[in-house]
């Protein structure tokens, strides 16, 4: 564990608060993508598989276990909003899940002369969840890009994500260097998946920052 | 590698 991918793995928690919060006390999902949730729990089920048959530490554990609650639960209460108007949810997800899921049956970490058929599944969800991940928040950007109203949790939130984003680059750069660790799926699934909170940071400097004080 | 055994990160 480096400060890095820690620092990266708390902004991720932070993330997941700041939503929390903003559902929580303003008692609104306005804003809020339940496609963009939805993926993210299926992002969070597929990828954390292995806790059914690997542990890593506690800390891994725990975190794992925290993330799949905790998005299942923002999905329940976005999902169940009456107040929400999901009117601009308009992505076409099958656009994403398709090609994905594609992709990681044929680009994947699977050892078929090794492990069972059940651990090479895992590998393929694996994969599957790298690649869904990395495109899980365009139906969410293109909500912040129509409405005018965004909350600012909501673009904070946004934010948190981006910095866990960001910070796992770093953390890859070097556990490359330090660590010989190596995965070129998720390396390059992470460079697109930051690249698009380029586009958000954009929007975050000109509609929160630039609007702070006034 | 086993499943796990490499993949340490969230």
């Amino acid at each position: 564990m480096n400060i890095f991918r820690f620092v990266g793995d708390m902004s991720h928690l932070a993330s997941f608060f700041l939503l929390l919060a903003k559902l929580i006390y303003t008692k609104s999902s306005t804003g809020v993508s339940l496609k963009t949730q939805a993926l993210y729990l299926t992002v969070f089920v597929c990828r954390y598989l292995d806790l059914l048959v690997a542990f890593v530490s506690w800390y891994n554990e725990l975190m794992k276990i925290f993330f799949i609650a905790a998005s299942a639960y923002i999905v329940y209460v976005v999902a169940t909003s009456t107040r929400n108007s999901n009117a601009s949810d308009t992505y076409r997800v099958e656009f994403l899940v398709i090609p994905a899921l594609v992709l990681a049956c044929f680009v994947n970490e699977t050892h078929w002369s090794k492990g069972g058929w059940s651990l090479n599944v895992m590998e393929i969800l694996w994969a599957f969840s790298i690649y869904l991940e990395a495109v899980a928040v365009l139906p969410q950007l293109k909500m912040l890009h129509q409405l005018e109203d965004t909350t600012n949790i909501t673009m904070h939130y946004m934010a948190s994500l981006g910095i866990y984003r960001a910070f796992y680059l770093l953390n890859w750069v070097y556990r490359l260097y330090y660590e010989g660790y190596w995965h070129p799926i998720a390396v390059v699934a992470g460079i697109v998946q930051t690249l698009l909170y380029a586009d958000f940071f954009i929007l975050y400097y000109q509609s929160v920052l630039l609007r702070l004080p006034s | 590698d086993a499943f796990g055994d490499s993949k340490d990160e969230l």
